[in-house]
C-alpha cells in the first residue's frame, strides 16, 4: 500500500480505489469498507498488516459459500448444462472439464447443444478429439433439445458416466433464448428425471458490475448451481463475483486461467482474495 | 436511473430554501456513483466529475428553476463531448485494397464483427475479402469462412499449419488478385499482457500496413477496460473501437473510459448476433444509457 503508515482517511480512500478498479463495485466496496471501518474503531487495529488481513478475511468470508462438495459420482449419468452469455468461454471451459474428469477415471461424453453459431459443433468436436473423450453432434440448426435427448440416450446405452453439454452464448435479455434453455431442460428431465444434476453459468473476469444482471436473470430463468469464472489469467480481478455470492449463494467451482486444456483450477477464496487485493 | 434520484436530491433540497454549492456535491456524487455503476473507470469518473463541477456549482444551475434537470443537461453535455461529439467515420481512403485489422481480447466478437463490417460494406458497393488469421483456436478459420459464406464474400483460404505473417502476406495477393477493394483481416484474441502474441500484431500490422486498427471490445468490460486499451494502444496505434454485445443490458461504461484515456473514437457498436447487426456509434445513445 503505497509506504503509507497510518490507518487513516486517506488509506480508505486507497482501499476503496483498489477494490472498485478491482470491479467489486460501489455497494460491495463500501459494506467491505464500512465493516472494516467498524472493525478497526471497536478493536483500536493500529497496524497496517492487521487492517490487510481483516479485508482479506471479510472478501474470503463472503466467498465461501456453504455447498456440497461437487461429486459426479453421485449420479450416473451424471449431466452438467453449461450457460452464459456470449463469448465468455463456455465451450473450451467444458474442454478442461471434460479432460479434468477424464483424468479422475470418469468416462466423460460432451454435447454439441450450440446448434447456432457458425462452426461451433466444429470447435466442440476439435476439443473432443484433443481430450479423446466423444462426441454428440447434429448439423448446425438442429434443435438443441434433440441433440440433447439424443446424447442422454447414448449416455445410458453406451454407458458414458459423466455428461457435460455445451449451449449456444445468449444474451440474458432476450426471453425467447432464455426460453430455449428452459425447453433444453424439460426435454432433459424426460429422459433423467434429475437432470440437470448441475448448471454451470460462465461469467468473464472482465465482466463489470453486468455480471449482477447475467446471475440474476440466469438464475431466476433457469436455476443456476454453479459458477466458473473464466481469463483470470489477464489482468482483470472478477472483484464482481464477490457481491455475487452473498448476495445469491452459489458457489464458485472453478477458475479458468488460460486457454489450454490444463488451464482449469478449482475456485479457491483464499487465493482469489490475495490476487485481488494484489 | 439518474433522473429518479436526482429528483429526489432536489426535491428535499428545495425544502431547505436557496440552493447552495453543497446541494450541489450531493448531486455530483449520485452522478459519480452512476457513472462507476456503469463501469466507467474510477480515475476517468474522479477526473469527469471534477470537470463539470466547475459548471455545475455555477449560476446556470443555483439560479435555474429546475436544478436537477439542469445538472443533468451539464452532465449530458460533457459526455457527448467526452465521448467524441459526432460519430467517428471508417477511413478507407489510400490505395486498393484498404486493409482494416481487427484486435482485441478473447471472445469480445472479432470474428463476427469481421464478417459485420464485410456485410456493411458490401451494402455501401464495395467489395470486400475477409481474411482469417487466427490459427490457434479450434475451428476459428472455419468460422469465418462458414460467415463468408453466409453473406457471399470471399474468405482467403488459410491454413491452421501457416504462420499469420505468411498468411497476411499471401492474402494481400489473394485480395488483388480477386478484385478487392478491402481487405478484413480477423486475428486471434489475445491478452494484451501476453508480449509474443502482442509482437505477433506488431508484425502483421509491418506487414498489413491497415488503414484502421479496430479494438474489438465487449460492451460489459468493467474497470479493466482502461489497461487492456491503453496497452493495445501503445503498442499498435488503435483507429477506432467497435463496441460489442450492446443487445444485452451492460451500460457500457468501458467506451467512455477507453475513450478519456486512450482518445480512440467508438466507431461502431455491436447490437446482435446476426451480421447486420451493426450501427455507427452515436455519442448521445451512449450518453444516455451510460447515465441510466
Ligand atoms: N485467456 C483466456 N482465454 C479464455 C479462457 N477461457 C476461454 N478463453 C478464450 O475465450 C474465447 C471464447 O471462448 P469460447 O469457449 O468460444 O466461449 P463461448 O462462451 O463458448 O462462446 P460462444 O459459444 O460464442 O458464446 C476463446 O478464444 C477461448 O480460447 C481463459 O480462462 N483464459
Ligand atoms: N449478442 C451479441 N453477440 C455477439 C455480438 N458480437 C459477437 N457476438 C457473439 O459473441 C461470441 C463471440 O464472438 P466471436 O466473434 O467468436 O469473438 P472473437 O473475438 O472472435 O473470439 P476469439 O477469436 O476467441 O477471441 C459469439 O457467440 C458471437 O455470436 C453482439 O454484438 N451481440
Ligand atoms: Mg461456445
Ligand atoms: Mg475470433
Amino acid at each position: 500500500f503505497s509506504g503509507r503508515k497510518t490507518i487513516d482517511r486517506e488509506l480508505f480512500d486507497e482501499l476503496e480505489e483498489i477494490l472498485i478498479t478491482s470491479d467489486v463495485g460501489v455497494a460491495a466496496t463500501r459494506r467491505l469498507l464500512n465493516n472494516l471501518e467498524e472493525r478497526v474503531e471497536r478493536e483500536s487495529i493500529q497496524e497496517l498488516e492487521i487492517l490487510y488481513k481483516m479485508l482479506e478475511e471479510e472478501i474470503i468470508g463472503l466467498l465461501s459459500i456453504p455447498a456440497e462438495p461437487l461429486d459426479p459420482n453421485r449420479a450416473d449419468p451424471f449431466v452438467i448444462m453449461v450457460v452464459g452469455v456470449n463469448g465468455v468461454g463456455k465451450t473450451t471451459t467444458i474442454a478442461k472439464l471434460a479432460n479434468h474428469w477424464k483424468t479422475e477415471g470418469k468416462k466423460p461424453l460432451v454435447v454439441a447443444g450450440d446448434t447456432f453459431r457458425a462452426a461451433a459443433i466444429d470447435q466442440l468436436a476439435m476439443w473432443a478429439e484433443r481430450v479423446g473423450v466423444p462426441i454428440i453432434k447434429q448439423r448446425p440448426g438442429a434443435d438443441p433439445s434433440a441433440v440433447v435427448y439424443d446424447a442422454l440416450d447414448a449416455a445410458v446405452s453406451r454407458g458414458y458416466d459423466l455428461v457435460i453439454i455445451d449451449t449456444a452464448g445468449r444474451m440474458h435479455t432476450k426471453s425467447n433464448l432464455m426460453e430455449e434453455l428452459k425447453k433444453i431442460r424439460r426435454v432433459m428431465a424426460k429422459k433423467i428425471p434429475e437432470a440437470p444434476h448441475e448448471t454451470f453459468l460462465v461469467l468473464d473476469a472482465t465482466t463489470g458490475q453486468n455480471a449482477y444482471s447475467q446471475v440474476k436473470t440466469f438464475k431466476e430463468e433457469i436455476s443456476i448451481s454453479g459458477l466458473i469464472l473464466t481469463k483470470l489469467d489477464g489482468t482483470a480481478k472478477g472483484g464482481v463475483v464477490i457481491g455475487i455470492c452473498h448476495e445469491f449463494g452459489i458457489p464458485i467451482r472453478f477458475i479458468g486461467v488460460g486457454e489450454g486444456i490444463e488451464d482449469l483450477r478449482p475456485f479457491q477464496p483464499e487465493l482469489f482474495a490475495k490476487a485481488l487485493l494484489g | 436511473g439518474l433522473t429518479s434520484r436526482f429528483e429526489k436530491i432536489f426535491k428535499y433540497l428545495r425544502g431547505q430554501g436557496k440552493l447552495t454549492e453543497s446541494n450541489i456535491k450531493e448531486a455530483l456524487r449520485e452522478v459519480r456513483l452512476a457513472l462507476l455503476e456503469a463501469d466507467v473507470h474510477y480515475r476517468v469518473v474522479r477526473d469527469f466529475v471534477k470537470n463539470i463541477e466547475e459548471r455545475a456549482i455555477g449560476q446556470e444551475v443555483l439560479s435555474s428553476l429546475t436544478p436537477g434537470q439542469q445538472v443533468i443537461k451539464i452532465v449530458h453535455e460533457e459526455l457527448i463531448a467526452l465521448l467524441g461529439g459526432t460519430p467517428a467515420k471508417l477511413q478507407l481512403d489510400g490505395p486498393p485494397p484498404v486493409p482494416i485489422m481487427l484486435v482485441g481480447l478473447q471472445g469480445s466478437g472479432k470474428t463476427t464483427t469481421a464478417a459485420k463490417l464485410a456485410l456493411m460494406l458490401k451494402k455501401e458497393r464495395r467489395s470486400p475479402c475477409l481474411v482469417p488469421a487466427d490459427i490457434y483456436r479450434p475451428a476459428a478459420i472455419d468460422q469465418l469462412k462458414v460467415l463468408g459464406s453466409q453473406i457471399n464474400v470471399p474468405v482467403y483460404p488459410s491454413q491452421k499449419d501457416l504462420k499469420p505473417e505468411e498468411i497476411v502476406r499471401d492474402a494481400i495477393n489473394f485480395c488483388k488478385s480477386n478484385n478487392c477493394d478491402t481487405i478484413i483481416v480477423d486475428t486471434a484474441g489475445r491478452l494484451h499482457i501476453d508480449e509474443p502474441l502482442m509482437e505477433e500484431l506488431q508484425r502483421l500490422k509491418q506487414i498489413l500496413e491497415p488503414r484502421e486498427i479496430l479494438l474489438v471490445v465487449d460492451a460489459m468490460t468493467g474497470q479493466d477496460a482502461v489497461k487492456v486499451s491503453e496497452t493495445f494502444h501503445e503498442a499498435l496505434g488503435i483507429t477506432g473501437v467497435v463496441l460489442t454485445k450492446l443487445d444485452g443490458d451492460a451500460r457500457g461504461g468501458a467506451a467512455l473510459s477507453i475513450r478519456a484515456v486512450t482518445g480512440c473514437p467508438v466507431k461502431f457498436v455491436g447490437i446482435g448476433e446476426k451480421l447486420d447487426a451493426i450501427e455507427i456509434f452515436y455519442p448521445d445513445r451512449m450518453s444516455s444509457r451510460i447515465l441510466g
